[in-house]
């Protein structure tokens, strides 16, 4: 006889903790620190703060092999936490300021409280939070997770007076690991991060003692990302009842769609419903399921709405993207290009892309090693199932002549306000048909130029030899 | 100013469903119909019951381009669910009968729901569901998902006697999706099941009417499953302190062990506690914070635990498994292995392989072509991102000389208590070293093997020219 059960959100994620990376020792310290230095990153960068991140792993204790329980201290100048929401956004899970329309870093609502979930089931230990918006006050929590409940559990709690006008997030934690296994993974993830992020300072002292020091090298931040509203061509049937039900019910339909919509505006709406015969006066009170539906498929079948705006994303900018690059590879050649701003299924996107030749790019002499992004965090696994991967692979590179005595990187950096991630560890980004077509003419575009630069050297190299 | 938001599961899920596989509408088409096919598979065979799937597809209204709404009807005579159960087994996430420690295709809790959701917001309609456990009544249900609370809203509910006796349990409702785009997916889903499992007969009428049947061919089914007890080995922190909070307070530890976890008897017992030297009689109530860390830390190192038995799983079995792939393929040569149990962090697990070449194997000569199972589920997508795709790709080829005038096909089945696939959308398997191994044992096997074959059939070839 089969026995049911409902599991909270917190007991299926701890159950299936793999999903979000959370694996090994050594893939779960990686992906402990990486979920908490991108929520302190978004934190800075959301307020147009250039950010200040100190991280400090300590080990505690040597287990058995190579694991060992490492103490986590990570402290950043962001936004901080208010203080009615400290507890519940890193000690439940689905619980974000990340589940608007708007690029950012997190997305889920689950990574830095599952960094934590994981530190507590292995080590039985509590969390520390401090925390504060810059206000009269700076708040510490002491706390655990109730994984049956999905909610957290208060230890202690302290307030002291603000009296620097100190703003940010300190996080101090116990967890299982493996540092020999993930140090490079950590050590790399910082430098791909300092190589697109070349504006934030970075301090980062390892088990061993030793300091990894990015300094800022840029004070220009790239711009704030915009909340934006919904796209027509982003939602269902059943989003767009939410939509109406969340409305004025005395608004007529041509107020709610020029209220409701992103860059739909009078004349737009007019169009519309000129294109589906329905009449714009309707009150949303008036409309019922089949109204509904008609309008939801006419949203569907016209062409005439603007597609989404690129000027609420935040791409690094060329500009900031070579530096960061110049900075941390020291390359012969480097080459930018920045794509104008496309769409899928009603969510903006652009590629950046760079080529780097030489220098301290790492792999074989006349390899292409493949540098991911999104939205500016570096993905380090999972390359044979992500879109630039597969774009890379089925281009045929022997067409493009080039310097091949030294390796080269290729950079892909995603910007949208809904990457689509295959996973929630964020490791691989989906081939959708068009963002697989940018990446494809970014790489060519980069190839081509590289292939000019290389003719040039060819030549400069043989005119010297007469 | 940030805004905080709590999600439930249901909302996570319907915004985030492309992490399931419900992308594009062709997509979303094959998934919904594998995840509700897995169910009714899982019902049938955790009963011992020659599965009977009857599966019909209709295109109700044609959209724009290649879309259309479709009406899934799905039946079987497995198990049925009981009627408490019926609503929240398929309107809510996270409420499943397969969160024991036990081998099923369903694991996550959301695969059915998570179906039907897609169809509820891409058509508005409400679900069918129709189901008895074979008593006295057939219970019928037309229902919504309430998406916001994670909850089944009644539309209306029926009971008829069961004059027959029936059991089992029929599925209907309505979803957008591209047939052009899913059809071959779908039926070859369908083929490689009938390979793997050719004790199932499967009766599937598609859009254009066209009857696809895959009769039953053998009457043996593979073992029934067994739940089993969680491993030592397979247990964290967090677990082992439920695992005491829920025995009586009044068990000697020694008993806690003997009761709780997966071969461990009185002997195994006394010779971890003299490992650990920790006094066996100690009960439960006395144990504190700090013993429980100590037992933990003891669990991990000590060696004397027996590894997780392979009793409690179901592979198909040699024979089973041979058969299935002549019927489907009608191969010149078909070789068949299966490993011996093992196991992965205290789960247990089986690889079944075959290697079966010309006939209808498709792909091109001398070329090999994966078909990857999990727990009796054809895996159809992210090939790239699987562990089977990394270990053949690490085999040298060249030093298995063997005919190249026809396809191979190399069939890998997984079968464990705990499949790590890498994301819930259940398409490829994490390359845990364990399973990598195993996997590469298998393929160079049945490479030797058809090494041989090819010499003979070349040496047979040259002895007739001559
Ligand atoms: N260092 C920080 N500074 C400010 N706010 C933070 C910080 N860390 C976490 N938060 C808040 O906690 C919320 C939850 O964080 P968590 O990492 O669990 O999920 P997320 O970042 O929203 O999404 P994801 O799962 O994609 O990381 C964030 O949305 C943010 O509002
Ligand atoms: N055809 C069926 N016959 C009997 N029980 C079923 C059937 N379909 C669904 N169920 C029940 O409903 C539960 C939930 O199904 P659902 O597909 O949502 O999740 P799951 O199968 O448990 O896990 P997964 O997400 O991996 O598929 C199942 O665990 C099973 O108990
Ligand atoms: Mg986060
Ligand atoms: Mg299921």
């Amino acid at each position: 006889v089969e026995s049911y059960q409902e599991l909270s959100p917190s007991e299926f994620f701890y159950r299936n903790k793999q999903l979000a990376g959370f694996t090994n020792p050594a893939r779960s310290l990686y992906t402990a620190f990486r979920e908490l230095f991108e929520n302190s990153m978004d934190a800075c960068e959301l307020m147009g703060v250039l950010p200040q991140i100190i991280i400090i792993l300590r080990e505690i204790k040597r287990l058995s092999g190579v694991r060992g329980i490492y103490k986590l201290y990570i402290q950043d100048n962001g936004s901080g936490i208010p203080e009615r929401h400290i507890l519940n956004a890193l000690g439940k899970i689905f619980y974000s300021s990340k589940y608007v329309i708007r690029q950012s870093r997190g997305t889920f609502g689950l990574g830095g409280t599952l960094a934590l979930l994981y530190g507590q089931i292995t080590t039985g230990r509590p969390i520390k939070v401090v925390s504060s918006i810059g206000g009269r006050y700076i708040y510490q929590y002491i706390f655990s997770i109730d994984i049956n409940k999905n909610e957290p559990i208060i230890h202690s709690k302290k307030r002291v007076l603000n009296k620097l006008g100190w703003r940010g997030t300190i996080i101090e934690f116990y967890l299982e690991g493996n540092y020999i296994g993930a140090s490079r993974y950590i050590i790399n993830y910082l430098k791909y991060t300092a190589a697109i992020s070349p504006y934030a300072e970075i301090l980062y002292v390892d088990p061993f003692g030793t300091l990894y020091y990015f300094p800022r090298t840029i004070t220009m931040l790239p711009p704030i990302p915009k909340e934006t509203k919904p796209h027509p061509h982003g939602i269902d049937l059943e989003m767009l009842k939410i939509l109406i039900k969340s409305s004025p019910p005395e608004w007529t339909i041509r107020e709610f769609l020029v209220n409701t919509f992103h860059r739909v505006g009078y004349n737009t709406a007019d169009k519309f419903f000129r294109f589906a015969r329905i009449y714009p006066a309707t009150r949303l009170s008036e409309l019922n399921d089949d109204l509904i539906k008609r309008l939801y498929n006419k949203f569907r079948e016209f062409g005439g709405f603007r597609s989404p705006s690129g000027d609420v994303l935040s791409p690094i900018g060329e500009k900031i993207f070579r530096e960061g690059i110049i900075k941390e590879f020291h390359p012969e050649y480097v080459d930018v290009v920045s794509r104008p701003p496309s769409s899928y299924s009603g969510y903006p996107f652009r590629i950046e892309a760079a080529l780097a030749y030489g220098g301290d790019i790492p792999g074989e002499p006349g390899g292409i090693t493949l540098f991911r992004y999104a939205n500016k965090i570096p993905l380090l696994f999972d390359e044979g199932s992500d879109v630039s991967s597969k774009v890379l692979n089925n281009i045929n590179l022997s067409s493009y002549k080039r310097l091949s005595d030294k390796p080269i990187g290729l950079f892909i950096h995603i910007v949208s306000t809904k990457v689509p991630f295959k996973s929630v560890g964020k490791e691989a980004i989906a081939d959708i048909p068009e963002i697989e077509h940018e990446v494809e003419l970014a790489i060519r575009f980069l190839l081509r130029r590289f292939t000019k630069y290389s003719r040039s050297v060819v030549r400069r190299i043989e005119a010297r030899k007469r």
